[in-house]
Formats: structure tokens, C-alpha cells, sequence
């Protein structure tokens, strides 16, 4: 890898994780598959502080406002969101399906928190995904140990609390290899 | 060790800062 390290400018407040965004748009009529999907995804940028965090954040579009069928992916560096990747093959997601309209608050409310650290499980986060349906839209947030209930309870309780939605939304909780196994996705 | 932590208000301050521009 040739790309230069990232790093936070003078006098900008560091993250404890460098972070990626992504983009990811499903071509219509085109096959799903591992392939399609990887060449599909399109790193928009790097980021090692807030101040480079909002710099990226403030010139995308927001979530609510895409159209058709399209994903944000905000993951740590080094991690591509994929189920294959080393650091989310033993992993998991919580899922939380979304009524139309609440796309954009959410996805920054989860944002911030997994930037600000807010989670407090260690290097268990993975990154985040907003997806863009017709019927209604789906935020994840990915974990490494699908296993591990201690954690997955604990991520789902922060992000309940800090999603703020109403107490009947319901969460599921997946395991990649399950996705992986039965080719669901989003 | 220590972790950064930043809280929502506080990144909400920062967001109006001209270094995110």
C-alpha cells in the first residue's frame, strides 16, 4: 500500500480510530454477488480527527436524500465492509429497520457516537451501514465477535440509547456467517 | 489505556469550527 497515512492536522482533535467512508450503489439488473458487490464499493474518503471527519462528512450527501438503492458504509481503516474481511468474519450485526424519513438523523446519531467512542467495547466495533430501500431504510453496526453476548448486548443498549427511537423498534442481531450462509443482503 | 472519547454536544461544537471546513 502506497497511500499516505492519515494523520489529524495541527491543533485538530484525534479519533481513537482512523476511519473510512464508503459508497455503494447496487446496479440495476446487475448479479449480486461477492465480486459485483466489492467492485461496487467506492472509498470516499479517510479521516484521523473531527475536524477531518466533519470536512468529509459535510460535503456528502445525506442518507435521506439518496435515491434508489444505495449504501453508506463508515468503517475503521483497514477493514472493507465485507463479511469476509478478517476483522468481520467472526462477526455480527445489529440491525434496526428504519420507517422512511428517520434515515438521515439516525445514521448521524450512530455516526457520532461510534467516532466519539461511545460504545465502550474495546476494539469490538467494526463500522456502520445506512442502506437506502424503497419501503423503508436499515442501519447496521458491525461487530467482530458475533459470539460474545457480554458485547453484542452491551452495543445493542448503547445503540438504543443513543439512536433514541421509539421502545417497540425492533433489533435483530446477525451473525456474517448466517448472511453468508443463506445470501441475504440488503 | 485511555481512550478518546468525545461526547455529541462536543462534536456538535466542532462541527462549526473553520478547521472542518
Amino acid at each position: 500500500e502506497s497511500r499516505p497515512v492519515v494523520k489529524p492536522g495541527k491543533g485538530e482533535h484525534p479519533l481513537q480510530f482512523n476511519y473510512c467512508f464508503w459508497f455503494s450503489r447496487r446496479t440495476p439488473g446487475k448479479q449480486t454477488s461477492s465480486s459485483s458487490y466489492d467492485q461496487n464499493l467506492k472509498n470516499i474518503g479517510t479521516f484521523a480527527s473531527v475536524e477531518q471527519f466533519f470536512a468529509n462528512y459535510s460535503h456528502i450527501a445525506r442518507p435521506g436524500d439518496l435515491s434508489g438503492h444505495s449504501d453508506y458504509h463508515l468503517f475503521k481503516e483497514g477493514v472493507r465492509p465485507m463479511w469476509e474481511d478478517d476483522a468481520n468474519k467472526n462477526g455480527g450485526k445489529w440491525i434496526v429497520r428504519l420507517k422512511k424519513g428517520l434515515a438521515s438523523r439516525c445514521w448521524e446519531n450512530l455516526v457520532f457516537a461510534m467516532i466519539g467512542e461511545q460504545f465502550m467495547v474495546g476494539e469490538e466495533i467494526c463500522g456502520a451501514v445506512i442502506s437506502i430501500r424503497y419501503q423503508e431504510d436499515i442501519l447496521s453496526l458491525w461487530n467482530r465477535t458475533a459470539h460474545d453476548q457480554q458485547t453484542t448486548s452491551r452495543i445493542r443498549d448503547t445503540l438504543k440509547r443513543i439512536l433514541n427511537l421509539p421502545p417497540n423498534t425492533i433489533m435483530e442481531y446477525k451473525k456474517h456467517s448466517e448472511s453468508l450462509s443463506d445470501n441475504s443482503s440488503f | 489505556g485511555t481512550r478518546i472519547v468525545y461526547e455529541r454536544h462536543f462534536l456538535m461544537q466542532c462541527r462549526n469550527s473553520p478547521l472542518a471546513k
